[in-house]
This record gives C-alpha cells, sequence and structure tokens, in this order.
C-alpha cells in the first residue's frame, strides 16, 4: 500500500480538494484506495458526499472506541472513506497525557493495509497533533502550494520543524514526494516567481540526507478553476461533476503522474 | 476603543488580508490602531512589515512574560502591531491547566484600552484556545468569507458552537457586526448563490436574541486581485504597494464603511 499525507499549515490552499480529487482520479483507474479525513471541518467527508459522524470516525479511532473497519465508508467503487466530525478538535487536548498519542493512527491502519493501494490522508491547516498522527501513519507527503507569498512563508517550518523530527523520532520511512501548485494563475508574475524559488530550494537539497531531497514540484499543475469549489457543494469528485472541464484534466494527468512514479510502497 | 476579531476557521479566506489591509486604511484615514497577531504562521506579522518574534510578543503575554505596552510594535503612522511568533503554537496544549486561560489577553489589553480607538485581532483557521482569547478580548467579530461551498460550510459551527457559546458564559457585549465577502469573482454563479444563502441566514436572524441578530454582509465587497497577493512579499499594505488597484479601492471602501457605523465602542 502506497501511503500519503497531503499536507500544508497555509490554510486555504488546496489540501481537501487535492485528497478529494487525486483519490477519486487514482480510484477511477481501478486502484483501491482509503481516504481519511484528519480535519474537524470534514469537508473531505463532504467533498466526497458522505456524512460527518462521531460514531465509526476517525475520531472514534483515535478515542480507541472503534477499528479501521469499523469506520470505512464506500463512496464509490474502489473508494473509501473514515469520515471525520467535529469532536475531532478536541483531540488536540484529549490526548495530551496519553502514551505513545503519535502512533495511534499508524498503529489503527496496519492491519488493514493490505486491503488498500493507495492511503491518502487529509490535514487541517496546522501542525499539531493530528498532523504529526498524519506523518507517522504514511511513507509519504505531498505539499499542495497555492503560488502566493504567504504561502511559500510556512513552507521551511513544515520542514525543517516538522517533518525532519517526525522522521528523525518516528518514522524514518517519511520523505516528502512533491510539491502541487494549486490554484495556478499563469497570467500572473507572482506565480512564476513562486515557482521559480520553490524549484530552487528543492534543488539545493538534492543529495543531501533530508526527508524532502528527492523532492520536486509535479509537472501536472492544477489551474485556477470554479467547477473545483462548485463540485463540493454536490458532493461529487470533479470527474463526477464536469468531466471535461480544466479542473478534471488536471487532477486525471496528476493521478497519472502519481500512479507512473515507483512511490515507496 | 471600537475593538474587533477577523475570525472564521475556514483556511485561506482572507482573514490576514482584511486585517493588514483595513489595519492599514483606518490608520490612514487619522485613527489610532492596534492590530494584534494571533496565528502562530505570523503572516499579519509579516504582511505588515515585521519580523517574528518571541520575546515582546503576543505569546509572551499569554504566558505572562511580558505586557502589552513591551510588546506593541510602531510599524506606520497611527498603526502599532503586536507580533507573533512560533511558539504561539504551544499556547493550546500549555494553557490546558491555566485558571482563566480565555481572558489572559483581555486582561492584557485592558489598561491600555484608551490609547487606541481601533483594535484588530487576526486569528488563525481553528476554534481553539487563541480564538477564544480574541473572542472575550472584542465587542465585535468580522467574519472574511470566500464565496464558495465550503467556506459556507463552517459558518453555522462559527456562530452556533463558539460566539454564541463565548456570549452566554464570557463576554456579554459580544456580537457579529458583519460578513466581508473576499477574493469575490463577479464572474461566477457561485458567488452570486453563496451571497444570497448568507445575506438570507442574516436576515432569518433579525429580531432574535443571538450574538449575530444584527450582522449583515458589508457592502464593500472585496474582489480577487492579485496585487493583494503581491503585497505582502514587500511587507506593505495595498495602499502603500498599488494605490489604484482594485485591492486597495475595495479596502478603503470597506475602510470608510467600518468607520462610518457607530460601532459598539
Ligand atoms: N484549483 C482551484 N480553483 C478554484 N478553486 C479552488 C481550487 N482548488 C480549491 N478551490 C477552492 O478553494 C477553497 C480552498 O480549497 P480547499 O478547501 O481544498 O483548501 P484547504 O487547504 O483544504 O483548506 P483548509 O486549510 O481550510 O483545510 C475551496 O473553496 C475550494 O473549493
Ligand atoms: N482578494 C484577494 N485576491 C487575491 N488574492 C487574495 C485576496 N485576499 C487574499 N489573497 C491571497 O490569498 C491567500 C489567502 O489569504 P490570507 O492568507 O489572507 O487568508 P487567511 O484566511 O488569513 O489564511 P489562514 O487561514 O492561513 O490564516 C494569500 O496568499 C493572500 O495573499
Ligand atoms: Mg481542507
Ligand atoms: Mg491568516
Amino acid at each position: 500500500m502506497r501511503s500519503i499525507a497531503i499536507i500544508n499549515q497555509k490554510g486555504g490552499v488546496g489540501k481537501t480538494t487535492t485528497t478529494a480529487n487525486l483519490a477519486a482520479g487514482i480510484a477511477a483507474r481501478g486502484k483501491r484506495v482509503l481516504a481519511i479525513d484528519l480535519d474537524p471541518q470534514a469537508h473531505l467527508t463532504i467533498n466526497l458526499g458522505a456524512e460527518p459522524r462521531s460514531e465509526n470516525s476517525v475520531y472514534a479511532i483515535l478515542a480507541d472506541r472503534c477499528t479501521l473497519k469499523d469506520a470505512q465508508l464506500k463512496v464509490r467503487k474502489n473508494l473509501w472513506i473514515v469520515p471525520s466530525s467535529i469532536d475531532l478538535a478536541g483531540a488536540e487536548v484529549e490526548l495530551v497525557n496519553v502514551v505513545g498519542r503519535e502512533v495511534i493512527l499508524r498503529d489503527a491502519i496496519e492491519p488493514f493495509a493490505s486491503k488498500f493501494d493507495y492511503l491518502l490522508i487529509d490535514c487541517p491547516p496546522s501542525l499539531g497533533m493530528l498532523t504529526v498522527n498524519a506523518l507517522t501513519a504514511v511513507n509519504e507527503v505531498f505539499i499542495p502550494l497555492q503560488p502566493h507569498f504567504l504561502a511559500l512563508q510556512g513552507l521551511g517550518k513544515l520542514l525543517d520543524d516538522t517533518i525532519r523530527l517526525v522522521a528523525k523520532r518516528i518514522n524514518p520511512q517519511l520523505s516528502v514526494t512533491g510539491i502541487v501548485l494549486t490554484m495556478y494563475e499563469g497570467n500572473t508574475n507572482l506565480a512564476g516567481e513562486v515557482v521559480e524559488d520553490v524549484k530552487s530550494f528543492f534543488e539545493a537539497a538534492r543529495g543531501t540526507d533530508c526527508p524532502w531531497s528527492n523532492a520536486r514540484v509535479f509537472d501536472a499543475i492544477i489551474r485556477r478553476n470554479i467547477k473545483l469549489a462548485e463540485a463540493p457543494s454536490f458532493g461529487l469528485s470533479i470527474f463526477d461533476y464536469e468531466p471535461r472541464c480544466n479542473g478534471a484534466l488536471d487532477y486525471a494527468r496528476l493521478a497519472k503522474e502519481v500512479m507512473s512514479q515507483m512511490g515507496a510502497s
């Protein structure tokens, strides 16, 4: 099973949109995909047409009240989701004194890893305990990045403070696979400048021993496209909602590129 | 002193951009403004050209290590900021067992309230202890809202669970003044539909006793404008960066509209 966390503590950069549509795109190509919603706002759950719920949810898994098998919900052919709910917002504080709190999710997924080909985890816009649980449960990280200055600001912090520490102390397998450029507006200078900055940052890390030394910017760029913002209100992936729009073409190309890589299994 | 928290737990909807440019717009019109950065990512700090710092920061205030007077930093004529830093991310857990943790910020601001005409607080994309501290320290809430479906999803939760509870238990003065429509793309149906939904939601609350019974959508709409995303990289407000662009016109109109309201003082 290939396991990927979709992370960026910057808000509104397309984490949920990428998780939902990448999961749907890979499932449509015949692989079995599990998507886990680790955001208390439960946007991935809503985006894939499911209802947020407390019982049999990712919160219930973290609170040791149910197993992954109980919590998984089939939403399409080859696509299952573990829904979220608002009680997840309390997990950060509730887990403070729990021994091994960082690996609860990893241990819950482990017995079912053989049932799926891909695991995708959507994270909230923070670097707290929920995001750390995602980072210990996967081998790969994808970082959605809107090519804006403020979005670039946090990249160093995400890599140096959080990913490096988790890789060093808990999950040595962890590495950053790539950056997904989202909401790309080709007609702005800002996008071009930020992309140059990001590419040279990762090229400078090649050959070092940090967890992002092999990371690169995915060739498939996700352009700004209002249809991507419309689809969630119908609980549909972009492929179901508007299969010939730019959003569907871009996420299909991303799915194809991701699947053609020999990711860490 | 008029005191306003800029809140929406949905990520990337323009909270920081609104706080920075509204603060600059009001200061330019001759009022003394204090802006507080309650986001560990310190984007408001960066946006107004200051450096994130641990000493004499909002974190130091919450940890009772300095006063507001020590932490404030003048960034322009009539405009002071209390900077943030990454240690603020630990405050949620560090404050768990502190008595009266919700009112630390309120009590730190109180002695200096007469020095300023406006207080604006930028909040992180969550409804945790930092946001609660902001809600107990102010009389008014502005909610920036990107007219997208996912952005609309969380509005009920913000109002019913967080604002209503803080108003009932800790801060009876608290009320929602208005919704700032941000990143508005007039050429999309989605924007029009969401705006209709939001307006009818608030009209239905008129005459009830909830904290948002007088809330309305501000007439000044902030259009999507790439200059607003460029300005932060220079540490400039939109008025300093590109005074004749749509972003500057829209935020100037918002500042004027805000100042013409009688607001709770
Ligand atoms: N390529 C795109 N073009 C246009 N709109 C988009 C695109 N990708 C995402 N959106 C919209 O932008 C908003 C932000 O995207 P999304 O919610 O996926 O970001 P996020 O990083 O998951 O946010 P959060 O930090 O709140 O979890 C949503 O309303 C979404 O529908
Ligand atoms: N009207 C606008 N037009 C174009 N870009 C904008 C506009 N307002 C904000 N932006 C850009 O969109 C991104 C998100 O805005 P901003 O950071 O202010 O949102 P936020 O709600 O504070 O995010 P967070 O939830 O991470 O704190 C930033 O890169 C910002 O520069
Ligand atoms: Mg999300
Ligand atoms: Mg912000």
